[in-house]
Parts: structure tokens; sequence; C-alpha cells
């Protein structure tokens, strides 16, 4: 799979931008967190789409990025 | 106390447009 630019992003709609790199997240995230993908993957959509593509370009910040959404999640999941 | 949004993050779905946090019931 070619990696993803921000010229191919720019010739895209905003809605299908985030639909582009959430694919791409998605099947990155997967392999760790298979159960939580999903919802991670959501979490750094909300991101900007320049700081996504750094992540994907950066295996280790996107990996560091995900534990921290992990974090924020199952804090937010927690009961109280 | 509210009942927060429980339902943060919104979900992403391969295959499916995704809609962000329009996803969420309001």
């Amino acid at each position: 799979q070619e990696p993803l630019t921000a010229s191919m992003l720019a010739k895209a709609p905003p809605q299908e931008q985030k639909q582009m790199l959430g694919e791409r997240l998605y099947h990155l995230i997967y392999p760790l967190h298979p159960s939580l993908a999903g919802k991670i993957t959501g979490m750094l959509l909300e991101i900007d789409n320049s700081e996504v593509l750094l992540l994907l370009e950066s295996p280790a910040s996107l990996r560091s990025k995900i534990e921290e959404a992990v974090t924020v999640l199952q804090a937010h999941q927690a009961p109280e | 106390s509210n009942g927060s949004s429980i339902s943060w993050p919104p979900e992403f779905h391969p295959g499916v447009p995704w809609k962000g946090l329009q996803n969420i019931d309001p």
C-alpha cells in the first residue's frame, strides 16, 4: 500500500480525507488493539489531518499516540 | 450530574463512511 501524502489528501473532499486517514490508522492499530481499534481510530481522527499524516510516517510516534489514546479511553470508560 | 457522553469517542469502521462526531447520537 503506497504511503498517503498531503497532496493525495488535498485532492479529496474533507470527509473523504478523514476516511482515507482512518483506513490507514485502523489497519495499523488493529494488530495492537483489536477490540479498541475502531475507538482509537475515532479518537485519532479528531487530530489535525497534517498531524495524523506525520503519525502515519512515524511508527514510534504513532505507537505512543495510540498508548495515550488507550489510557484516555480506559479512563473515560472506567466507572466512577 | 448529567449523563456524560459515554458513547465518545465515535468508532471508526473500515469501509464505512466516516461521519466523525455525527456518529454519536445526540
